[in-house]
Protein backbone atom coordinates (compact mmCIF):
# COMPACT_ATOMS: atom_id res chain seq x y z
CA UNK A 1 0.00 0.00 0.00
CA UNK A 2 1.41 3.41 -0.37
CA UNK A 3 1.72 5.65 2.29
CA UNK A 4 0.49 9.10 2.62
CA UNK A 5 1.25 9.92 5.72
CA UNK A 6 2.03 14.05 6.03
CA UNK A 7 0.06 14.64 2.76
CA UNK A 8 -2.18 17.32 3.14
CA UNK A 9 -5.81 18.24 1.40
CA UNK A 10 -5.14 21.92 0.91
CA UNK A 11 -8.67 23.70 -0.10
CA UNK A 12 -7.84 27.14 -2.02
CA UNK A 13 -10.27 29.84 -2.30
CA UNK A 14 -9.44 31.90 -5.53
CA UNK A 15 -11.03 35.26 -5.62
CA UNK A 16 -10.62 35.82 -9.46
CA UNK A 17 -9.65 34.39 -12.80
CA UNK A 18 -6.06 35.29 -12.40
CA UNK A 19 -5.90 33.32 -8.96
CA UNK A 20 -7.33 30.48 -10.99
CA UNK A 21 -4.80 30.73 -13.52
CA UNK A 22 -1.87 31.13 -10.82
CA UNK A 23 -3.25 27.78 -9.57
CA UNK A 24 -3.07 26.11 -12.75
CA UNK A 25 0.73 27.20 -13.36
CA UNK A 26 1.44 25.93 -9.91
CA UNK A 27 0.01 22.59 -11.75
CA UNK A 28 2.52 22.44 -13.99
CA UNK A 29 5.40 23.76 -12.02
CA UNK A 30 5.01 20.94 -10.18
CA UNK A 31 4.29 17.93 -12.74
CA UNK A 32 2.76 14.56 -10.77
CA UNK A 33 3.39 15.98 -7.59
CA UNK A 34 -0.01 18.03 -7.31
CA UNK A 35 -3.20 15.82 -6.82
CA UNK A 36 -6.06 17.77 -7.64
CA UNK A 37 -9.07 16.76 -6.05
CA UNK A 38 -11.18 19.62 -7.60
CA UNK A 39 -9.35 21.38 -10.13
CA UNK A 40 -9.08 24.77 -10.42
CA UNK A 41 -12.81 25.98 -12.35
CA UNK A 42 -14.19 29.29 -11.26
CA UNK A 43 -13.57 31.98 -8.82
CA UNK A 44 -16.88 30.74 -6.67
CA UNK A 45 -15.65 26.83 -6.46
CA UNK A 46 -13.20 26.21 -3.59
CA UNK A 47 -9.92 24.11 -5.14
CA UNK A 48 -8.72 20.97 -3.12
CA UNK A 49 -5.69 19.92 -3.49
CA UNK A 50 -3.64 16.74 -2.32
CA UNK A 51 0.16 17.96 -1.65
CA UNK A 52 2.77 15.41 -0.38
CA UNK A 53 4.31 16.50 2.62
CA UNK A 54 7.53 17.02 0.89
CA UNK A 55 6.00 19.73 -1.22
CA UNK A 56 3.82 21.20 1.89
CA UNK A 57 6.53 23.87 2.30
CA UNK A 58 6.94 25.19 -0.92
CA UNK A 59 3.73 24.83 -1.95
CA UNK A 60 2.28 26.98 0.95
CA UNK A 61 4.87 29.69 0.07
CA UNK A 62 3.79 29.87 -3.54
CA UNK A 63 -0.07 29.87 -1.92
CA UNK A 64 1.16 32.87 0.49
CA UNK A 65 3.44 34.45 -1.99
CA UNK A 66 0.42 34.80 -4.26
CA UNK A 67 -2.07 35.83 -1.55
CA UNK A 68 -3.95 32.76 -2.26
CA UNK A 69 -6.92 31.56 0.73
CA UNK A 70 -6.06 28.17 1.76
CA UNK A 71 -7.12 26.20 4.40
CA UNK A 72 -6.02 22.64 5.39
CA UNK A 73 -9.15 20.47 4.61
CA UNK A 74 -6.99 16.78 5.45
CA UNK A 75 -4.49 17.91 7.95
CA UNK A 76 -3.00 14.07 7.59
CA UNK A 77 -4.30 11.59 5.05
CA UNK A 78 -3.12 8.62 6.52
CA UNK A 79 -4.84 8.94 9.34
CA UNK A 80 -8.07 9.35 7.43
CA UNK A 81 -6.89 5.84 5.29
CA UNK A 82 -5.91 3.97 8.68
CA UNK A 83 -9.95 4.95 9.81
CA UNK A 84 -11.49 3.99 6.65
CA UNK A 85 -9.74 0.80 6.93
CA UNK A 86 -10.23 0.23 10.65
CA UNK A 87 -13.85 0.46 9.92
CA UNK A 88 -13.65 -1.96 6.47
CA UNK A 89 -12.34 -4.39 9.26
CA UNK A 90 -14.61 -3.93 12.22
CA UNK A 91 -17.77 -4.32 9.85
CA UNK A 92 -16.15 -7.68 8.02
CA UNK A 93 -15.44 -9.20 11.64
CA UNK B 1 -18.15 -13.49 1.74
CA UNK B 2 -21.35 -12.86 2.69
CA UNK B 3 -23.81 -15.20 1.69
CA UNK B 4 -26.81 -13.07 1.65
CA UNK B 5 -27.74 -9.35 0.14
CA UNK B 6 -29.04 -9.02 3.81
CA UNK B 7 -26.05 -9.51 5.75
CA UNK B 8 -24.11 -7.59 3.67
CA UNK B 9 -23.10 -4.07 5.59
CA UNK B 10 -24.67 -0.88 3.19
CA UNK B 11 -23.38 1.32 5.58
CA UNK B 12 -19.25 0.03 4.86
CA UNK B 13 -17.48 0.34 1.92
CA UNK B 14 -15.90 -3.50 0.31
CA UNK B 15 -13.54 -4.82 -1.68
CA UNK B 16 -14.25 -5.72 -5.01
CA UNK B 17 -14.77 -9.48 -4.49
CA UNK B 18 -16.94 -8.85 -2.04
CA UNK B 19 -19.13 -6.50 -4.50
CA UNK B 20 -19.28 -9.37 -6.91
CA UNK B 21 -20.08 -12.18 -4.55
CA UNK B 22 -23.20 -9.65 -3.50
CA UNK B 23 -23.95 -8.72 -7.11
CA UNK B 24 -24.28 -12.78 -7.29
CA UNK B 25 -26.38 -13.08 -4.47
CA UNK B 26 -28.89 -10.59 -5.39
CA UNK B 27 -29.16 -11.94 -8.59
CA UNK B 28 -30.02 -15.43 -6.77
CA UNK B 29 -32.02 -13.80 -4.56
CA UNK B 30 -34.49 -11.80 -6.38
CA UNK B 31 -33.92 -13.75 -10.43
CA UNK B 32 -37.21 -12.45 -11.05
CA UNK B 33 -36.56 -8.91 -10.91
CA UNK B 34 -32.56 -9.02 -11.82
CA UNK B 35 -30.28 -10.11 -14.09
CA UNK B 36 -26.42 -9.91 -14.29
CA UNK B 37 -24.89 -9.57 -17.56
CA UNK B 38 -21.19 -9.78 -18.57
CA UNK B 39 -20.19 -7.11 -21.20
CA UNK B 40 -16.40 -6.86 -21.49
CA UNK B 41 -13.49 -7.77 -19.93
CA UNK B 42 -11.25 -4.42 -17.91
CA UNK B 43 -7.64 -4.22 -19.67
CA UNK B 44 -6.46 -6.56 -16.74
CA UNK B 45 -9.18 -9.05 -17.83
CA UNK B 46 -11.39 -8.78 -15.04
CA UNK B 47 -15.03 -9.26 -15.72
CA UNK B 48 -17.21 -5.95 -16.43
CA UNK B 49 -20.60 -6.51 -15.02
CA UNK B 50 -23.85 -4.87 -15.51
CA UNK B 51 -27.35 -5.58 -13.37
CA UNK B 52 -30.63 -5.43 -15.33
CA UNK B 53 -33.77 -4.87 -13.59
CA UNK B 54 -36.64 -6.10 -15.84
CA UNK B 55 -40.03 -7.80 -15.58
CA UNK B 56 -39.70 -8.89 -18.93
CA UNK B 57 -40.76 -7.81 -22.19
CA UNK B 58 -38.19 -6.93 -25.41
CA UNK B 59 -35.96 -4.32 -26.79
CA UNK B 60 -37.98 -2.12 -24.21
CA UNK B 61 -36.82 1.26 -23.48
CA UNK B 62 -34.45 1.87 -20.89
CA UNK B 63 -32.45 3.56 -18.29
CA UNK B 64 -28.57 3.41 -17.64
CA UNK B 65 -26.72 4.15 -14.60
CA UNK B 66 -23.09 3.50 -14.39
CA UNK B 67 -21.11 4.44 -10.99
CA UNK B 68 -17.28 4.31 -10.13
CA UNK B 69 -15.59 5.01 -13.33
CA UNK B 70 -13.10 6.82 -11.48
CA UNK B 71 -11.80 4.26 -8.89
CA UNK B 72 -11.06 6.58 -5.90
CA UNK B 73 -14.77 7.54 -5.80
CA UNK B 74 -15.52 4.63 -3.08
CA UNK B 75 -18.87 6.39 -2.34
CA UNK B 76 -20.25 5.87 -6.27
CA UNK B 77 -19.97 2.72 -6.06
CA UNK B 78 -21.78 2.05 -2.51
CA UNK B 79 -24.59 4.39 -3.58
CA UNK B 80 -24.89 2.23 -6.42
CA UNK B 81 -24.93 -0.84 -4.60
CA UNK B 82 -27.34 0.47 -2.14
CA UNK B 83 -29.26 2.31 -5.12
CA UNK B 84 -29.52 -1.81 -6.83
CA UNK B 85 -30.77 -3.03 -3.31
CA UNK B 86 -33.59 -0.36 -3.04
CA UNK B 87 -34.91 -0.74 -6.62
CA UNK B 88 -35.24 -5.04 -6.41
CA UNK B 89 -36.85 -3.75 -2.47
CA UNK B 90 -39.33 -0.86 -3.72
CA UNK B 91 -40.59 -3.02 -6.72
CA UNK B 92 -44.57 -3.48 -6.00
CA UNK B 93 -44.25 -1.12 -3.47
CA UNK B 94 -43.40 2.44 -5.13
CA UNK B 95 -46.28 3.07 -7.61
CA UNK B 96 -43.80 5.09 -9.91
CA UNK B 97 -40.72 2.76 -10.14
CA UNK B 98 -43.42 -0.32 -10.45
CA UNK B 99 -44.71 1.66 -13.03
CA UNK B 100 -41.33 2.30 -15.08
CA UNK B 101 -40.40 -1.28 -14.38
CA UNK B 102 -43.10 -2.36 -16.23
CA UNK B 103 -42.25 -0.61 -19.31
CA UNK B 104 -38.57 -0.12 -18.99
CA UNK B 105 -35.96 -1.78 -18.14
CA UNK B 106 -32.81 -0.10 -15.93
CA UNK B 107 -29.04 -1.32 -16.53
CA UNK B 108 -26.49 -0.85 -13.57
CA UNK B 109 -22.90 -1.12 -13.77
CA UNK B 110 -21.40 -0.66 -10.46
CA UNK B 111 -17.85 -0.78 -10.63
CA UNK B 112 -17.22 0.52 -14.46
CA UNK B 113 -13.45 0.69 -13.64
CA UNK B 114 -12.93 -2.58 -11.80
CA UNK B 115 -9.27 -2.87 -12.50
CA UNK B 116 -8.53 0.71 -10.84
CA UNK B 117 -10.24 -0.33 -8.03
CA UNK B 118 -8.83 -3.59 -7.08
CA UNK B 119 -5.71 -1.15 -7.30
CA UNK B 120 -7.24 1.38 -4.71
CA UNK B 121 -7.86 -1.65 -2.18
CA UNK B 122 -4.19 -3.15 -3.07
CA UNK B 123 -1.80 -0.18 -3.52
CA UNK B 124 -3.08 3.26 -3.86
CA UNK B 125 -6.30 4.04 -2.23
CA UNK B 126 -6.28 7.61 -4.20
CA UNK B 127 -6.05 6.11 -7.66
CA UNK B 128 -8.18 7.30 -10.22
CA UNK B 129 -7.60 5.60 -13.66
CA UNK B 130 -7.93 2.47 -15.56
CA UNK B 131 -4.35 0.39 -15.25
CA UNK B 132 -3.83 0.17 -19.17
CA UNK B 133 -0.25 0.45 -20.10
CA UNK B 134 1.21 0.75 -23.34
CA UNK B 135 4.75 0.00 -25.16
CA UNK B 136 7.08 2.99 -24.50
CA UNK B 137 4.99 4.50 -21.78
CA UNK B 138 5.93 5.04 -18.89
CA UNK B 139 3.29 6.24 -16.86
CA UNK B 140 -0.12 4.12 -16.14
CA UNK B 141 -3.86 4.08 -17.21
CA UNK B 142 -6.15 6.52 -18.85
CA UNK B 143 -8.82 8.39 -17.31
CA UNK B 144 -11.90 7.23 -18.24
CA UNK B 145 -14.15 10.25 -18.63
CA UNK B 146 -12.25 11.65 -20.94
CA UNK B 147 -11.80 8.80 -23.63
CA UNK B 148 -15.03 8.84 -24.84
CA UNK B 149 -15.60 10.03 -28.37
CA UNK B 150 -17.44 13.31 -27.98
CA UNK B 151 -14.94 16.18 -28.28
CA UNK B 152 -11.64 13.78 -27.56
CA UNK B 153 -8.48 15.32 -26.93
CA UNK B 154 -10.39 18.79 -26.02
CA UNK B 155 -9.91 21.68 -23.50
CA UNK B 156 -10.03 19.93 -19.98
CA UNK B 157 -8.51 16.50 -20.66
CA UNK B 158 -4.50 15.69 -21.36
CA UNK B 159 -2.47 14.08 -23.93
CA UNK B 160 -0.04 13.28 -20.72
CA UNK B 161 -0.09 9.70 -20.19
CA UNK B 162 1.48 10.90 -16.94
CA UNK B 163 -1.85 12.92 -15.96
CA UNK B 164 -4.72 12.29 -14.14
CA UNK B 165 -6.80 13.20 -16.86
CA UNK B 166 -5.03 11.74 -19.69
CA UNK B 167 -7.80 10.80 -22.42
CA UNK B 168 -5.74 8.05 -23.98
CA UNK B 169 -4.49 7.15 -27.49
CA UNK B 170 -7.77 7.01 -29.41
CA UNK B 171 -11.65 7.83 -28.63
CA UNK B 172 -12.88 4.32 -26.86
CA UNK B 173 -9.53 2.70 -26.94
CA UNK B 174 -9.98 1.62 -22.88
CA UNK B 175 -11.57 -1.61 -23.41
CA UNK B 176 -14.28 -0.77 -19.71
CA UNK B 177 -15.54 2.53 -22.51
CA UNK B 178 -15.66 0.04 -25.34
CA UNK B 179 -17.49 -2.25 -23.24
CA UNK B 180 -20.23 0.53 -22.58
CA UNK B 181 -20.47 2.24 -25.84
CA UNK B 182 -20.88 -1.59 -27.58
CA UNK B 183 -23.34 -2.34 -25.16
CA UNK B 184 -25.38 0.85 -25.05
CA UNK B 185 -24.94 1.12 -28.94
CA UNK B 186 -26.31 -2.38 -29.67
CA UNK B 187 -29.26 -1.58 -27.26
CA UNK B 188 -30.17 1.42 -29.42
CA UNK B 189 -32.98 2.43 -27.18
CA UNK B 190 -31.04 3.87 -24.13
CA UNK B 191 -33.32 7.07 -22.92
CA UNK B 192 -31.82 8.46 -19.87
CA UNK B 193 -28.33 8.00 -18.66
CA UNK B 194 -26.77 8.45 -15.25
CA UNK B 195 -22.72 8.93 -14.72
CA UNK B 196 -22.55 8.87 -10.96
CA UNK B 197 -19.37 10.56 -9.57
CA UNK B 198 -17.48 12.17 -6.57
CA UNK B 199 -17.85 14.53 -4.86
CA UNK B 200 -18.74 18.32 -4.62
CA UNK B 201 -22.71 17.95 -4.91
CA UNK B 202 -23.45 18.78 -8.55
CA UNK B 203 -25.83 17.56 -10.79
CA UNK B 204 -25.04 18.09 -14.18
CA UNK B 205 -25.71 17.70 -17.98
CA UNK B 206 -24.03 18.15 -21.29
CA UNK B 207 -21.84 19.56 -22.89
CA UNK B 208 -18.24 19.34 -21.17
CA UNK B 209 -16.38 19.83 -23.92
CA UNK B 210 -18.23 22.82 -25.18
CA UNK B 211 -19.76 25.82 -23.91
CA UNK B 212 -22.35 26.02 -26.21
CA UNK B 213 -26.03 24.84 -24.81
CA UNK B 214 -27.75 22.20 -25.90
CA UNK B 215 -30.96 22.45 -27.67
CA UNK B 216 -32.80 20.45 -24.56
CA UNK B 217 -31.07 22.82 -22.16
CA UNK B 218 -34.02 24.30 -20.99
CA UNK B 219 -35.74 20.94 -20.53
CA UNK B 220 -32.51 19.92 -18.83
CA UNK B 221 -31.82 22.45 -16.24
CA UNK B 222 -35.33 22.40 -15.36
CA UNK B 223 -35.14 18.40 -14.87
CA UNK B 224 -32.08 19.31 -12.65
CA UNK B 225 -33.42 21.75 -10.67
CA UNK B 226 -36.49 19.65 -9.90
CA UNK B 227 -34.08 16.50 -8.61
CA UNK B 228 -31.72 18.89 -6.44
CA UNK B 229 -34.52 20.52 -5.10
CA UNK B 230 -35.78 16.45 -4.11
CA UNK B 231 -32.45 15.88 -2.73
CA UNK B 232 -32.00 19.08 -0.72
CA UNK B 233 -35.63 17.78 1.04
CA UNK B 234 -33.87 14.86 2.37
CA UNK B 235 -31.12 15.57 4.45
CA UNK B 236 -30.65 19.12 3.75
CA UNK B 237 -27.75 18.88 1.25
CA UNK B 238 -27.15 21.80 -1.03
CA UNK B 239 -26.37 21.04 -5.19
CA UNK B 240 -25.79 23.27 -8.06
CA UNK B 241 -26.58 22.52 -11.30
CA UNK B 242 -26.04 23.41 -15.01
CA UNK B 243 -24.31 22.42 -17.66
CA UNK B 244 -20.98 20.74 -16.80
CA UNK B 245 -18.79 23.06 -19.18
CA UNK B 246 -20.77 26.07 -16.99
CA UNK B 247 -20.91 24.90 -13.58
CA UNK B 248 -17.77 23.00 -13.67
CA UNK B 249 -15.03 23.57 -16.57
CA UNK B 250 -14.22 22.50 -19.73
CA UNK B 251 -14.08 18.76 -19.56
CA UNK B 252 -13.85 16.97 -23.48
CA UNK B 253 -14.23 13.18 -24.19
CA UNK B 254 -16.68 12.87 -21.28
CA UNK B 255 -19.77 9.97 -20.76
CA UNK B 256 -22.78 12.16 -20.81
CA UNK B 257 -21.53 14.02 -23.77
CA UNK B 258 -21.25 11.02 -26.00
CA UNK B 259 -24.63 9.53 -24.89
CA UNK B 260 -26.21 13.02 -25.57
CA UNK B 261 -24.58 13.03 -28.87
CA UNK B 262 -25.32 9.09 -29.45
CA UNK B 263 -29.24 10.17 -29.15
CA UNK B 264 -30.11 10.05 -25.61
CA UNK B 265 -31.22 12.98 -24.34
CA UNK B 266 -31.75 12.77 -21.11
CA UNK B 267 -27.66 12.31 -19.79
CA UNK B 268 -26.98 13.67 -16.39
CA UNK B 269 -23.60 13.29 -14.39
CA UNK B 270 -23.91 13.36 -10.51
CA UNK B 271 -20.97 14.50 -8.01
CA UNK B 272 -22.15 13.40 -4.60
CA UNK B 273 -20.76 14.60 -1.23
CA UNK B 274 -18.40 15.71 0.69
CA UNK B 275 -19.64 18.70 1.44
CA UNK B 276 -15.99 19.70 2.44
CA UNK B 277 -14.25 17.56 5.05
CA UNK B 278 -13.43 14.52 3.33
CA UNK B 279 -12.99 14.61 -0.14
CA UNK B 280 -12.82 11.01 -1.77
CA UNK B 281 -12.38 9.64 1.79
CA UNK B 282 -16.08 9.88 2.94
CA UNK B 283 -16.85 8.49 5.74
CA UNK B 284 -18.54 5.31 5.70
CA UNK B 285 -21.40 6.69 8.11
CA UNK B 286 -22.43 8.69 5.39
CA UNK B 287 -22.93 6.09 2.52
CA UNK B 288 -26.43 5.66 3.67
CA UNK B 289 -27.40 9.38 3.87
CA UNK B 290 -25.57 9.80 0.47
CA UNK B 291 -27.26 7.10 -1.35
CA UNK B 292 -30.69 8.00 0.30
CA UNK B 293 -30.93 11.67 -1.29
CA UNK B 294 -29.48 10.43 -4.72
CA UNK B 295 -32.03 7.99 -5.09
CA UNK B 296 -34.46 10.67 -4.85
CA UNK B 297 -32.59 12.14 -7.37
CA UNK B 298 -32.40 9.59 -9.19
CA UNK B 299 -35.77 8.56 -9.11
CA UNK B 300 -37.24 12.55 -10.19
CA UNK B 301 -35.22 12.03 -13.19
CA UNK B 302 -36.34 8.38 -13.98
CA UNK B 303 -40.10 9.97 -13.44
CA UNK B 304 -39.76 12.87 -16.10
CA UNK B 305 -38.10 10.31 -18.25
CA UNK B 306 -41.19 8.42 -17.94
CA UNK B 307 -43.17 10.54 -18.30
CA UNK B 308 -41.33 12.49 -21.58
CA UNK B 309 -41.16 9.35 -23.98
CA UNK B 310 -39.06 10.40 -27.14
Amino acid sequence: QMNFTGDQVLRVLAKNEKQISLLRDLEGLKPQKLDFWRGPARPNLPVDMRVPFSELKDVKAFLESHGLAYSIMIKDIQVLLDEERAAMAKSRR
Amino acid sequence: LERSTSSFSYSSYHTLEEIYSWIDNLVTEYSDIVSKIQIGHSFENRSILVLKFSTGGSQRPAIWIDSGIHSREWITHATGIWTAKKIVSEYGKDRMLTNILNTTDIFMEIVSNPDGFAFTHSMNRLWRKNKSNRPGVFCLGVDLNRNWRSGFGGNGSNDNPCSETYHGPYPHSEPEVAAIVDFITAHGNVKLLISIHSYSQMLMYPYGHSLEPISNQEELYSVAKDAVQALYEVHGIKYIYGSISTTLYLASGITVDWAYDSGIKYAFSFELRDTGRYGFLLPATQIIPTAQETWVAIRTIMEHTQNHPY
